[in-house]
């Protein structure tokens, strides 16, 4: 493991903790969109189907562990929790889950590195992790004051995205059999979905004004 | 076998 992918992993990590932590002590999920958190969960679930098959370290295992736990949580925190559930805003989430789900299915269906259902599923979690955090943007471009959090949370997993890759750039020099083309390209297209973000959030600090996407 | 890619990333 090289330094790019620890602190790659550490990013999401923060990102999830970052999340919860809002949710949890301030039981509030103003900002957040439901869709991009089911999205990953089934992301996270389509992913880690070998986890109890395959092991790979206790790395590994443990931090799929806390993906599954906490894309969950998130989600049923949003949907159930009696305090935290009001403070969903439904009318501005609208994005529709299957114009993201479906696409990546029959992406995954024809083009996949073996057409087995575990390697599918796998190569469709892959898709729809590039574009999971398509509901969340537009949430974000609707909400006029995005607090502090909201923004620390998309910062975070568009960082996660960015170190992926320089992690994949470190590999693919020192390791010579390592090319997992699918890998790349769903993840270069990931964080180009955070370009547009990265920019106003760095404007937003250079200036030490509040956060705000143009409509 | 030799046709699974490797899978250690998260």
């Amino acid at each position: 493991m090289n330094i790019f992918r620890l602190a790659g992993d550490m990013t999401h990590l923060f990102s999830v903790l970052v999340l919860l932590l809002k949710i949890h002590t301030i039981k509030s999920c103003a900002g957040i969109s439901l869709k991009t958190q089911e999205l990953y969960a089934l992301v996270f679930t389509t992913r880690y189907l070998d986890i109890f098959t395959d092991f790979i370290s206790l790395y590994n295992t443990v931090m799929k562990l806390i993906f599954l736990g906490s894309s969950f949580s998130i989600v049923w925190y949003i949907r159930r929790h009696k305090i935290v559930r009001r403070s969903y805003d439904k009318d501005q989430d609208t994005f529709r889950h299957y114009f993201l789900v479906i696409p990546c299915l029959v992406l995954a269906v024809f083009i996949n590195h073996k057409f087995t259902f575990k390697e599918v599923m796998w190569t469709f979690s892959l898709y729809l992790e590039a574009v999971a955090i398509l509901p969340q943007l537009v949430l974000l471009q609707r909400t006029r004051n995005i607090d502090n959090l909201t923004g620390q949370y998309v910062f975070l997993l568009g960082a996660y995205r960015a170190l992926y890759i320089l992690n994949w750039i470190y590999r693919h020099f020192t390791e010579p059999h390592y090319v997992h083309w699918i890998t790349w390209i769903a993840g270069v297209v990931q964080t180009l979905l955070y370009a547009d973000f990265f920019y106003y959030y760095f404007q937003s600090w250079k200036n030490n004004e509040k956060l705000q996407l143009p409509a | 076998s030799n046709d699974d890619i490797e899978k250690d990333e998260l």
